[in-house]
Order: C-alpha cells, then structure tokens, then sequence
C-alpha cells in the first residue's frame, strides 16, 4: 500500500475486507501474478460493473457508499 | 444463464425444509408465514415442492446465528451482512442463515425477511448473485413494498436449472428497463429540481447536466414511503415540491420527505369531481403557475397560486393541444416547452405557438 492519510487507511482497509468477502480478492492473490494494489483495481472494477457504478477501480465515495449498504452475505463471484 | 460453477442443483423436485430457531423481534407465525410465503416465490415459477417438516431435518434448514456460528461465515452485529445461504448438497447445503442481531419485519421497515429470505432461497436452490438491480438475487438489501413480484431474470435464470412451471398459465415478471434498446413508454415524468425524472414501474431514471448517463435506480431509493407504478407526477419548482399520483391518491413530496397529511384524495386535495379515477399525465406550467391534469381525452387546469380548479374544465385534449393525440402517458416541461409522450413516441409542443413542432423516439433524453 501506498502511504495514506488517517481515514484513508481505515477505506482501504474496509474496501480490502469488502473485496475479500465477496469478490475473492485473498485467494486470487495468490493464483494471479499481480500486486495487491493491481488486483484491488481489478477486484474493484468488477464490484462498479456489479453494481452499475462508474467503473474507475478505485474506492471512490459512491463506491465505499453502496460497500455499506446492508447485503447478503454470498459472494458475488464463484466459488 | 449466470449460474455457480458446476451448477449446483436439486435433483428431486420436491424438497423440505425445517425452521431451527426464530427471532424473537417478531411472533412466530409470522416468521412461519414469511418463509412459507418465500418457497412460493421460486415454486410458483418451477416444478419444485416444498413441504415443511418438524420431526426432522428438512433439505434445507433455517436458523438465527448470532456473530460467529462455525460455518466460517461469521455475523456482524446489526446492519451490513444479513442473511446467507449455502448452494444445494447434502448437509449443510442449502440451509440458510439469519443474523439475529438485524431488526426483522414484515412490513417495508428494514429489513423484511420474507424478501431476505425469498432472495437466499434463490441461493440455496443454486443461483448466484445477479448485476440486475431489479432482480431479487442483487446482492444488496433493495428497498421491498408489498407489491412485490419476481423480475424476470430471476424467473430465467431458475427456469434454466429446473425448468418451467407445470403451471398452464406461465408466469412471467417484472423487467428492468433497458433505456437504450427500444424507445420506452413511461407511467410519468417529471422536472426536480433541476433535473428530470423517468418513471417506469418500480424504477426511475434520472438525467442531469451533471451527470454524463442517466441514473437507473429503484423508486424505493429515493422515496422510500411512494409505491412503484405511479400514474402522474408533477413538480411545483416555486414551491419547491412535487405532486406523486397513483389511482385517486396523491403525495406531496419536498426532497426525499413525504409532506405531512399526505398521501390524500385528489378529490378533496384538488377538488376533482369523483367520475375521476387517476391522472394520466400532470404539468406545472412555471411562469403562470397553472398545472394541467391530462385524464383520458381531457384536461383540467389548476391554479397553483390560489388552489383551486380553473372553471370551464374540463375540455378536451385535442382542441388545445393539436397533434398530441387524444390520451397522454406523461408530460413535463423544458424551457418554453411541454414534452408529450405517449407508447414510445414523444411530442415537443411550444407554449408560444402552441403547436406541436417536433415528434420524436421517446428515449432521446438518455444519450444513448
């Protein structure tokens, strides 16, 4: 990770959790020969196109808005 | 069809299933009738049964966990995950999972279980999530009004696991409203507050200046207190407020707020005689502040400024209006012009000329 500021830190945090849970960022890790940063871009993008947001790859305040919403604990992707 | 990966299915078509524990938030009936009511959501649309066993383990188990369970799948606390389901199999397959610690309900108060519950059904039956926000199987929690019906992607989407209904009379659902495809017909639309608003079923699509494409989403979101399919809506800009119609109920509506002794009748509100039953269309003309009320092959006016119903009303549609036909969907007005749209076709009339000067696709606001 690049150095954030205080807040920053904590959207990061809460966008990895997020992608982790649902968009099986922890196990693509290690199966895709990215950086974490590249994946989390990647993982990200997906999630927008998911949600019908403007797909930017990054944790934008729209995008950390709908991470919020209240939602079903399933993936969104396989397994 | 967007299915999990080695797509997961039942292969008996009548299934059962058992209820573990309950909430205590509400009274057991009601939780027995909500998950009753959601296997009828996915058996009305498949050949799939599903029976209800008490002396034993149902194929599928419903349970309330509270914060870690031992299924690797932990709870949260209040909000945020809601609710899970595991993929059909033996076991611990398809039984879905509550998190006691949510407010459950069974009205449009966050958050609904049958709807919760109807949605993890989907999983537990082999669905994934879907990219549809008006499909039941979007991940997140949407808003839920009573008149709920399954969209047709989901009804797709189960079918190609099990097949259709036996049923004689196939049953078919809602769409999301695809803006680009064909010209679209529309319930209402109206300006707010600089913008315009598209009403189409449960959904509305908003187009701003600032905004490259419009904004698709469902009514629920903004208003949360309207209902879907609205008939008519009009904005009063000088107020700052707009008028939501569906049958003879009108709401008054400042930002996101539902004014208060609304929703009334339009008959006391407005002083329509009682041979009216809905409002097709409705717009506030800015500069003179006279709203006209499209009903059929006639209009009424209505004077903002002194609340009452113009006299000499109603008249028809076509002597004041040539060219825009006799029945109207939804009006609203840009600049020195009403916008008129009717099926898939709209008519620009200019308030100066009082022509019609331009008729196009109805979907030319989308950039498409």
């Amino acid at each position: 990770f690049p150095v954030f500021q205080e807040g920053h830190r904590q959207d990061v945090e809460t966008v990895w959790k997020y992608l982790e849970n649902y968009y099986n960022l922890g196990n693509d890790t290690e199966v895709k020969n990215l950086s974490g940063k590249e994946l989390m871009a990647e993982k990200l993008k997906e999630m927008q196109q998911t949600f019908g947001l403007k797909v930017t790859g990054k944790s934008d305040p729209e995008t950390l808005r709908v991470m919020s919403n209240p939602r079903c604990g399933v993936s969104d992707v396989t397994p | 069809e967007a299915i999990n990966s080695n797509n997961p299915r039942w292969t008996k078509t009548h299934l059962t299933y058992s209820i573990l524990n309950y909430t205590p938030l509400l009274p057991r009936a009601v939780v027995d009738q909500s998950i009753a009511k959601a296997f009828r959501v996915w058996s009305d649309v498949t050949p799939l049964t599903f029976s209800r066993v008490f002396d034993e383990e149902g194929d599928i188990v419903l349970s309330f966990y509270r914060g870690d369970h031992g299924d690797n799948n932990p709870f949260d606390g209040p909000l945020y995950r809601l609710a899970h389901a595991f993929q059909p199999g033996p076991g611990i397959g398809g039984d879905v999972h509550f998190d006691l610690d949510e407010r459950w309900t069974d009205t449009s108060e966050n958050f609904n279980l049958f709807y919760v519950t109807a949605h993890e059904l989907g999983h537990s039956l082999g669905l994934t999530h879907s990219n549809d926000i008006g499909a039941l199987m979007f991940p997140s929690y949407t808003w839920y009004v009573d008149d709920f019906v399954l969209n047709q992607e989901d009804i797709n989407r189960i079918q190609a696991l099990y097949g259709p209904s036996p049923n004689p009379i196939q049953p078919t659902g809602a769409t999301t409203p695809r803006l680009c495809d064909s010209p679209l017909s529309f319930d209402a639309i109206t300006t707010f507050r600089g913008e315009v608003i598209f009403f189409k079923g449960r959904f509305y699509i908003r187009v701003s200046r600032a905004m490259p494409e419009p904004e698709l989403n469902l009514i629920g979101i903004l208003w949360p207190a309207l209902p879907g399919k609205l008939d008519a809506v009009y904005e009063v800009s000088m107020a700052d407020k707009a008028y939501f119609f569906k049958g003879n109920r009108v709401w008054a509506v400042r930002e996101q707020s539902v004014q208060e002794g609304f929703p009334t009748d339009i008959y006391s509100y407005f002083g329509f005689p009682s041979s009216v039953t809905h409002i097709d269309a409705a717009v506030c003309e800015e500069e003179t502040g006279k709203t006209y009320f499209f009903v059929d092959d006639k209009y009424w006016r209505y004077d903002e400024y002194n609340k009452t119903m113009d006299s000499g009303y109603p008249k028809l549609i076509a002597d004041d209006f040539p060219r825009v036909g006799n029945k109207v969907d939804a009006v609203f007005q840009n600049k020195g012009y009403f916008y008129f749209f009717h099926q898939s076709t709209q008519y620009r009339f200019n308030l100066q000329t009082r022509m019609v000067d331009a008729i196009r696709h109805s979907n030319t606001w989308f950039n498409c």
